[in-house]
């Protein structure tokens, strides 16, 4: 399900949790 | 704050996303609120940069300056470009012969992210790359205001410990010889190099 974030949004939930 | 962030993201973004069923608007707005760095409340919590005009430009005049930075500060600037972390250390000696090689595998590398960047954000590994080399010129020129554009969001507290190892380099050519003795075990605790040599290379920073 997480895939159907766009690019961005999937590298700001990256950058959150690392 | 980050750490509650985090949980939020980590706990519960996956449970919201696994009870929406093929419910695209909410989907793409969920995307839009992440990306937006208004959603964020702090600064410190911004998390990307959007790419325009003038930052493109920024980035093409510090790709033409790349001749004029030091092995040390050109092999950071890679490392961040393919990701790799490593700790600091006070002494670096890359071989001399490689440097025109590796600055335009630097160029070629910032040129084709640039070529690829979708949304118009700035993608994590160039502006941490970009931002390597102003920290370099801002070092350089001993001037905190050399560039108002910054390329990546660090937080307040990252900032705060960059500026700071701004302020302690730039006292180091005030040092007493016995402050420098005392500095010596500290950044070279497996002495590697004669007193010269570690006076000669700590000029360099």
């Amino acid at each position: 399900t997480i895939n159907k974030l766009s690019n961005g949004a999937l590298q700001s939930v990256a950058k959150i949790i690392s | 704050t980050r750490p509650l962030l985090r949980e939020i993201v980590t706990y519960h973004l996956p449970c919201y996303l696994a009870k929406l069923d093929h419910e695209d608007v909410i989907m793409s707005e969920l995307s839009e609120i992440l990306i937006n760095p208004g959603s964020y409340q702090s600064d410190s919590l911004s998390l990307v940069t959007p790419v325009s005009p003038l930052l493109l430009s920024s980035i093409n005049q510090a790709l033409d300056r790349l001749d004029g930075i030091p092995d040390q500060a050109l092999v950071a600037v890679n490392r961040k470009l393919i990701g790799k972390t490593s700790m600091p250390k006070f002494w670096h000696v890359p071989r001399s012969s490689s440097r025109g090689h590796l600055i335009e595998i630097v160029r070629k590398r910032c040129k084709m992210i640039i070529a690829r960047i979708e949304e118009g954000y700035m993608p994590k590994r160039l502006a941490k790359a970009m931002s390597m080399v102003n920290l370099y010129w801002k070092q350089k020129l001993r001037s905190m205001d050399i560039s108002q554009l910054e390329y990546f969001p660090f937080s307040k507290e990252t900032a705060s410990l960059q500026n700071d190892v701004l302020n302690a380099l730039w006292l180091l050519p005030k040092l007493q010889h016995d402050d420098l003795k005392l500095l010596r075990p500290i950044l070279d605790p497996d002495p590697k190099f004669r007193k010269m040599q570690f006076r000669v290379s700590l000029r360099k920073y």
